[in-house]
């Protein structure tokens, strides 16, 4: 099994830490701090790691791909270009396969989902949000995340989450949502109605164990006035969007991806 | 006495919140969210506030100087610009004014402090940030603050301090720092010290009042994981804030604006 993960989003939004919380892998290391008179890159890279992990015994080969640089510049115009090229560079790929005699040595490397970081302001998206979302919506499964939201209080987290869906819809972005289907068990659509009620997910991430006082070791981020749990759901919403990526639909951002984003991409390449 | 205050940061950065708390008073109200489907400004403007307040006996005329759409553009190319404009017509409205016979009605509209608001990213400073303090630095006393410190440990908030007074050292940026005199009294000696030890400020604004587990009624945010305290010196700096502001440093901050920072702009501006 396959899982392409592209995450996009503003330095310091927690997505490394992210990463290596949902797969519980230091795939980022802490990052070494830059000396202040480095230049900073003044493009947007695109940075491929690779790693396998396993989940309920299904071992699953994970690549995230990473944008260092998006939305840091003074001048952030096009910043979405670079990572439009680099889906488009994966589904031609494909394109390329599908037309050789022979596939049998073939990874697919097309992108199953953009973790999107919203900063977590309290007020709405910004114009750079807006603006990747609609050049991405159609060619990729978005998951928008409200990044470090341990920095929102439960009241806030709730207007927040509102105001994103009120902006994507009235941005007409469209964002990956869990299908339900009649046919559906009840435990199947139980969890995708919670699931779907929690988007966009409010998150936070860390590796660092920490003892609480009840005794528990858990991941958590320890503060002088608490201890915020990852694991915990009353404190944010990682386990609904680990559940997400890879337990109940990780088949269905696959088959998105393959049966319609990328069919919609051959068709418009062709008719070009 | 007169205190002019000019505050600048992105948007969310809690710099209404901030105001309201340091003063006691609404002088913000809650944003009315605005319509997703509404054009935001694309320009930044500058609004202005003014409002009376007490301390410690002592009457305080306090002007508020917002700068709402700095850094939210796609592309804040010369974001500094009306910012420095608004900083410079003050001081020629001052320059006009000492040019005058009858002096007897002005009132003082230059800028006596900056509080700039750096996102709490965890990492560095963001190049739109160093370009603006650099723009600015010796036309005003700056005075950098950590927004929304309740998102960073303790030790990131250590890290990330140090951080940025290594980028300000670095390029070449001058920040307010109270000066001691030999002749200080060991009170203010001390009261400098830490002020000093503390910069930049790590600050939590809030209004709402809340109950503590042991029963009193303090500022605070609550969280489901506990509730950080705005007064409390070990939760974050906003005390140390308030004092320099209104309290140890106010006489030291206008006369810096009017023996230094106007007196350079006067010189290059009579130069030319
Ligand atoms: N408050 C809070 N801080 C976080 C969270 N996740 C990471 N951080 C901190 O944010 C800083 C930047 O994290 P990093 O993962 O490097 O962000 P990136 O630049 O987006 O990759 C570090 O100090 C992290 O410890 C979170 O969920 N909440
Ligand atoms: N975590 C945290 N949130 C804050 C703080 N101060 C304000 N906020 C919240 O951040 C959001 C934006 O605050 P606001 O004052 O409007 O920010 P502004 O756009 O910079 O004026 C609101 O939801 C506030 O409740 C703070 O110190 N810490």
């Amino acid at each position: 099994f396959n899982l392409n993960l592209l995450v996009v989003g503003e330095a310091g939004l927690g997505k490394s830490t992210l990463i290596n919380t949902l797969f519980n892998k230091e795939l980022y290391e802490p990052k070494a701090p830059r000396e202040p008179s480095d230049e900073r890159a003044s493009t947007i890279t695109i940075k491929t790691t690779e790693t396998d992990i396993e989940e309920n015994g299904v071992k699953l080969h994970l690549t995230v791909v990473d944008t260092p640089g998006f939305g840091e510049q003074i001048n952030n115009t096009d910043a979405w270009q670079p990572i439009v090229d680099e889906i488009n560079s994966r589904f031609d790929s494909y394109l390329e396969f599908e037309n050789k005699i022979n596939r049998a040595t073939y990874v697919d490397s097309r992108i199953h989902a953009c973790l999107y970081f919203i900063e977590p302001t309290g007020h709405s998206l910004k114009p750079l949000d807006i603006e990747f979302l609609q050049h991405v919506h159609k060619k990729v499964n978005i998951i928008p995340v409200i990044a470090k939201s341990d920095t929102l209080t439960e009241e806030e987290i709730l207007e927040f989450k509102q105001r994103i869906k009120d902006d994507i819809k009235s941005q007409g972005i469209e964002i990956f949502e869990p299908k339900i289907y009649d046919d559906d068990d009840e435990e199947t659509i139980e969890a995708s109605n919670e699931i779907l009620s929690k988007l966009p997910f409010a998150i936070v991430g860390s590796t660092k164990e920490v003892q609480t006082p009840d005794g528990r070791l858990v991941r958590a981020r320890q503060y002088p006035w608490g201890i915020i749990e990852v694991d915990n759901e009353d404190h944010n919403d990682f386990v609904k969007l680990r559940q997400l990526l890879v337990r109940n639909f990780l088949e269905e951002l696959r088959e998105k991806t393959a049966n319609v984003l990328y069919e919609t991409y051959r068709s418009e390449k062709l008719l070009k």
